[in-house]
């Protein structure tokens, strides 16, 4: 462990820590992609298979545990919470997100570490949620106004894969055996898709106006 | 082999 890994991995807990705010403080999921929102739940489920069966550290588990248990209630809070689901955008939220999960796993079965059941899916976590954000960043687009804590928790949900290609970049002048080309390929296209809302985000932030995307 | 190269990162 290192401390960009450890501190990507704070910051994603702080992304899901925002959403969950932004939910049960305005009892709204305005602005928020359920669709996204899906597409992590089923990256947190197919990349944690060895939940049970292997065992890292206190600290992996507790976290897979958090990161499944997080975003499942955030999927059941925008399907099924009375209140919360009356706001959810459906008419905005139209991205055909099971074409990414299409592309993913084909991608997974051509491109992989190990042919192996665990190992495909893992890769195809790794691609899925490279792509899972494209559904909220095209919502963000459409709903032009984008409310201070969705901006912030999309912005923290970047943040925290720019951390870990500082730790693969670590880890590769550190590990010898290191060598995780498809998590570092796949990181540096899921970082890059954000570099438009990071430069709105931070514009919003200099001007210390609204944070608005061009539609 | 070499251990197998488990995924130790979240």
């Amino acid at each position: 462990m290192n401390i960009f890994r450890f501190a990507g991995d704070m910051t994603h807990l702080i992304s899901i820590l925002v959403l969950l705010l932004k939910i049960y403080a305005t009892k709204s999921c305005s602005g928020i992609s359920l669709k996204t929102q899906e597409l992590y739940a089923l990256v947190f489920l197919t990349r944690y298979l060895d939940l049970f069966t292997g065992f890292i550290s206190i600290y992996n588990t507790v976290m897979k545990l958090i990161f499944i248990a997080s975003s499942l209630a955030i999927v059941w809070c925008m399907r099924v919470h009375p209140i919360v689901r009356r706001s959810y955008d459906k008419d905005l939220d139209t991205f055909r997100h099971y074409f990414l999960v299409a592309a993913s796993f084909i991608l997974a079965l051509l491109l992989y570490e190990k042919f192996a059941f665990k190992e495909i899916f893992w890769a195809f976590s790794i691609y899925l949620e490279a792509i899972a954000i494209l559904p909220q960043l095209v919502l963000l687009q459409r709903s032009g106004n984008v409310d201070n804590l969705t901006g912030h928790y999309v912005f923290f949900l970047g943040a925290y894969r720019a951390l870990y290609i500082l730790n693969w970049i670590y880890r590769y002048f550190t590990d010898i055996h290191f060598s995780r080309w498809i998590a570092c390929v796949s990181g540096l296209v899921q970082t890059a898709l954000y570099a438009d809302f990071f430069y709105y985000y931070y514009i919003s932030w200099r001007n210390n106006a609204k944070l608005k995307l061009p539609a | 082999s070499p251990k197998q190269e488990r995924h130790d990162e979240l």
